[in-house]
């Protein structure tokens, strides 16, 4: 942030900061839940959210002492602010590999369906930074949390296969629970049955401590 | 084989087999993965499914059968190094063969002259001696620059004497380090001349390749049970102390700096930056293991969601038998559920990126360009932690979303968050790191 002033150019994951002055000042354009599908407006939501949480820091460390006497007392919103910029990252990899060329029937859509629940479920949950900074307004928040339902409604029909696609042998996956072929119930009751304690049919430890007591 | 879960996978509206090719980052990394996945799940040599009733003591043998057996089945079926690692990947059970293969073998890579490569590095491969990386101390953990443990140089003797001068500086956690390495790649202060030059790298045999005992000075045992029935408690991780143990001078890692014969310290002309690649390597896979660890949690929550049936509106099933409601149709287990299944496929996109950005930093070091650097080393650093701590929390969700089930050792999931929940904590604590990410951005 201090360098920002002296024209240095930031690179990488920090490119985003250059434009400080757009992205403080900025208002989030959504006006209606469907808004929230375009990448372009979550990214943008997300960049003013970090570097709103970031520039904050920055300021507000210029009121201590010494550097490190405010890095002491302001380290839980500094953890905030990396936070929102590492969560920025992933939003802004996941947006592009979507523009990447995506083959085979559907896929693209069902990744479309996911980087939105995953941009709009962090909204959702960090509402607090992005309503603070102003990121977004109170009804665009409600309009994200009304989007984000209707995704996982879109999601539904499609979670096994998503979750096939990882292509997880039993073997790896190593769960009666996540069985691929869902036989839970019967094989959970075979999977007890072997259990050491079902060795015998009488415990280890019966006659020295409960068949005492039941003879009192 | 009647599948439960047919009519769910009916309703799929994409190509799973297309995703798959996705999720695995290439065709070639499909099938090669699928390949091997399937050659172990077929083998009884690799059964895992009674881990959870096994001892300490039968669970760590069970692990040194294991990972014999592996190397067995790698030389058998002459598997290349890129199917070897899928191998070890798959049978999914930890053991030293992880650190050997994944720190000790990378370290000497990184760190040793390419004369010091050709002595050891066959050694390691041929696994003729097994290594691990001692580098966290009892009393200092990840903050390297802390460390006690001193090599100071004997101009007489040529060689260095490694000492651990306090019990605080006491080597503490290295997998495999407890009961069965042979040789560790060991973090010390290098001192020389009177001076200390700060944290150093040295190769040092902690056992003897005759009988496997202890070599004289050298004190090393395992560090006891950690959380969980299984999961790290089938590797040894390790105590290791020093009593004035001398080894020869050229077995320090020299690739940065050395020390001639007569006790000078010299830099060499290789970018010291180079060795923070090793840190962005490490990082990149533990982002990828995130992903990975994540989406077994979620699709075990996600097959048996729609396996388990709770209350609701009655109705019929399609033989029209009257059935509760799978609580996968629930809104409020898909708010739990959904976001977890987009951040495993996040992470992974992210993971992938970040192997891209590691090879990048690399090629831009050699040619020593180093602007990069601060940037890579903060990203990596923030994504480790954030997906690691996001991957945990999610475990943990996935076991809730199973109800009481989950909590079955044979669920799966118990074990899973124990084996992964370290992430959190090992290649610099999470919340650490975050004010690493954050010291960056306040510099920018």
């Amino acid at each position: 942030i201090s360098q920002l002033q002296t024209g240095k150019k930031p690179i990488g994951t920090t490119a985003y900061m250059a434009h400080v002055e757009h992205l403080i000042q900025c208002r989030c354009t959504v006006q209606k839940a469907e808004d929230w599908l375009n990448p372009s407006v979550i990214l943008e939501a997300f960049e003013a959210r970090a570097i709103r949480l970031s520039v904050a820091c920055a300021e507000n460390l210029t009121k201590f002492a010494t550097p490190l006497q405010g890095f002491s007392e302001l380290s839980p919103d500094l953890v905030e602010a990396a936070v929102a910029h590492c969560q920025l990252i992933v939003v802004s990899k996941f947006i592009e590999k979507l523009q990447q060329n995506i083959e085979g029937n559907g896929v693209k859509q069902q990744l479309e369906t996911l980087c939105n629940i995953y941009c709009l479920n962090l909204i959702h949950k960090h509402l607090g930074d992005f309503l603070s900074t102003g990121s977004i307004s109170p009804k665009q928040a409600s309009l994200a949390s009304d989007q984000l339902r209707s995704r996982y409604s879109k999601l539904r029909s499609n979670v096994i296969a998503l979750v096939d696609a990882f292509n997880y042998t039993d073997h790896f996956l190593g769960s009666v629970l996540g069985r691929y072929d869902g036989n839970v119930y019967p094989k959970l009751y075979e999977e007890a049955w072997k259990d050491p304690l079902n060795d015998s049919i009488v415990p280890d430890g019966y006659h020295e401590y409960i068949q005492p007591l039941l003879k009192q | 084989i009647m599948d439960h879960l047919a009519h769910e996978r009916s309703k799929a509206q994409f190509s799973v087999e297309e995703m798959k090719i996705i999720w695995a980052g290439s065709l070639h990394a499909f099938q090669v993965s699928d390949r091997i996945a399937r050659l172990v799940a077929s083998d009884p040599g690799f059964r895992k499914d009674n881990r959870a009733v096994l001892s300490r003591k039968e669970l760590f043998k069970s692990a040194l059968r294991k990972a014999a057996y592996v190397w067995k089945r790698i030389n058998e079926l002459a598997l290349s190094e890129e199917e070897a690692s899928w191998l070890r990947f798959y049978v999914d059970e930890l053991a030293y063969a992880y650190i050997h293969w994944g720190m000790f073998v990378p370290a000497i890579k990184g760190s040793a002259t390419e004369e010091q490569q050709q002595k050891w590095l066959p050694l390691a491969n041929n696994m003729q001696i097994i290594g691990t990386y001692a580098q966290t101390e009892l009393g200092h953990g990840s903050n390297v620059r802390g460390l006690e443990t001193t090599a100071t140089f004997d101009q007489e003797t040529d060689e260095f004497i490694i000492h651990s001068p306090t019990l605080t500086s006491s080597k503490w956690w290295p997998g495999g380090l407890g009961k069965v390495a042979t040789h560790a790649v060991v973090y010390a202060r290098l001192i020389t001349d009177g001076q200390d030059y700060g944290v150093h790298g040295f190769l040092v045999q902690i056992r003897s390749l005759d009988d496997h005992f202890p070599l004289p000075g050298v004190t090393v045992g395992d560090i006891g049970m950690k959380f969980g029935s299984g999961a790290f408690n089938s590797i040894d991780n390790g105590f290791l102390r020093f009593n004035h143990v001398r080894i020869p001078r050229n077995q320090m890692l020299m690739k940065v700096s050395r020390v001639t014969r007569q006790g000078k310290y010299v830099e060499s002309n290789v970018p010291k930056q180079l060795l923070y690649g090793a840190m962005v390597y490490v990082r990149q896979i533990i982002v990828a293991d995130a992903s990975i660890a994540l989406s077994r949690a979620v699709c075990i929550a996600t097959r048996y969601s729609a396996v388990r049936r709770q209350f609701g509106p009655p109705h019929e099933d399609e033989n029209g038998k009257g059935v509760e409601t799978q609580v996968i149709d629930y809104k409020t287990q898909q708010s739990r559920l959904f976001p977890l299944l987009a951040s495993a496929y996040a992470f992974r996109f992210v993971g992938e990126w970040l192997k891209w950005l590691y090879t990048d930093l690399i090629q831009k070091l050699e040619a020593n360009d180093f602007s990069t650097l601060p940037e890579a080393h903060a990203c990596t650093a923030g994504l480790k932690s954030l997906t690691t701590s996001a991957a945990a929390d999610g475990i943990k969700e996935c076991w809730k979303l199973c109800g009481g089930h989950g909590y079955l050792s044979s669920s799966g999931l118990p074990e899973l968050y124990a084996a992964f929940v370290p992430a959190c904590t090992y290649e610099g604590d999470n919340i650490v790191l975050l004010l690493q990410v954050s010291r960056f951005l306040m510099k920018t």
